[in-house]
């Protein structure tokens, strides 16, 4: 379903050139969970990124869904991003001026759905946040701005979630809840692929990347 | 050093009013190093704005080394801030278009402190981002930027230093050395106060309090 052959991505800081990615060779078949484990600034959300389609590698290529993607449109990516791709952003990325209801239903709206507000408000029940509906990111915690990235994520029910360290701001039982909630898409055969560093969510993937310095140092699968 | 006795935070929504924080008296020794855990949304972020002088509560009182809080000038209060206490943002709150070492720099130049530039270099070779010093946030990764956040609340040696999640990104390794470092300031004699969500940190830490809904609700201590 996601295919990359020798990715890398590099910046040129003056004379200096900063190898975020360096050689990535990375295949993800449908239906999988994986987990993408490394030390700060080893590449994560370099990779996270370009499989998002939201960065183009500096060389290498890229296949999602059989297509090379660097063949495509921005337009086409644009609507590859919104109908298949969910993305939770290690920042969040939420609208400051705009609600926690407004910025979930921003993905529906871009893909014309109807009911966006009702979907909206659904999404953000299923990650505890019911009654922070109205509330803008500024009047939220750290946890609940990072719940609202979650949904608005997962409002658009898409083939491939890609979280970026989903769970960092989160205690304990609100992770387990949001892990519980991943497992559960990925046994109706969503596709995920979670940077994280936290033991328990990567115990749960049967499959776990190690990166160091922009390259995949290790695998290992259970079963 | 620290004390405060039924100190409240609500916002008013609209018809609705929310209880960030509802009767929190707190009391914290000089040299203590002090967990806060609890639940996302419990106002543990609230809390810590208040200690750090960065809000003030709706009600209740705060003593800053024997100093009512609420009875200091605008620019007492700045003084404090910049004298007396390093604050790690959980959303880190770097300047977006000033370098990595020009960040850390800032409580030096508001301190009128020489030789800033060079301290603020020891500082960010100290968390690891000794190649990193003139990257923008932008170019930086998540971890890293928290490591900059974690520089920039050391750099001018405060004696009361409140960390919000200082390692919600970070992975194990780098984790486990902020945290020795936290302990190495402790034991010169700085007071630590760190809400975390990681029980590796919380179990380093002598006393531990717990926070659900706005109040303190439970309270451990190591002999
Ligand atoms: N400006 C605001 N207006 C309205 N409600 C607010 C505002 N700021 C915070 N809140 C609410 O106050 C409560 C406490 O927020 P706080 O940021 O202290 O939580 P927290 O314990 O730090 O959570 P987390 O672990 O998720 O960071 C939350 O429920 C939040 O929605
Ligand atoms: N725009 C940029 N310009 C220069 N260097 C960059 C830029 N963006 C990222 N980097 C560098 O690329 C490396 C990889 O960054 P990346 O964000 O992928 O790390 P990461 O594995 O996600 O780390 P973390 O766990 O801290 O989030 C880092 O060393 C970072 O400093
Ligand atoms: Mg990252
Ligand atoms: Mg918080």
């Amino acid at each position: 379903l996601l295919r990359t052959e020798e990715i890398t991505r590099f910046y040129q800081m003056g004379s200096e050139t900063v190898h975020a990615l360096d050689g990535v060779n990375f295949d993800v078949r449908e239906g999988e969970m994986v987990a993408v484990i490394g030390a700060s600034g080893s590449g994560k959300s370099t990779l996270m990124n370009i499989l998002g389609c939201l960065d183009r590698p500096s060389s290498g290529r890229y296949w999602l869904a059989g297509r090379d993607v660097s063949k495509l449109t921005d337009n086409q990516l644009a609507t590859v991003r919104n109908r298949q791709i969910g993305f939770v952003f290690q920042t969040f990325n939420l609208l400051a001026r705009t609600t926690a209801l407004e910025n979930v239903e921003v993905p529906l709206l871009y893909g014309g759905v109807h009911r966006a507000k009702a979907l909206a408000r659904e999404a953000l029940e299923r990650v505890g946040l019911g009654d922070r509906i109205r509330h803008r990111p500024n009047e939220l915690s750290g946890g609940q701005r990072q719940r609202v990235a979650i949904a608005r994520a997962l409002v658009n029910n898409p083939s491939i979630v890609l979280a970026d360290e989903p769970t960092g701001n989160l205690d304990s039982k609100t992770t387990a809840e949001i892990l519980d909630f991943f497992v559960t898409l990925n046994r109706q055969g969503v596709t995920l692929i979670i940077v994280t560093h936290e033991p328990d969510i990567a115990a749960r993937c049967p499959r776990r990347i190690h990166m160091r310095d922009g390259k995949i140092i290790d695998e290992e699968s259970d079963g």
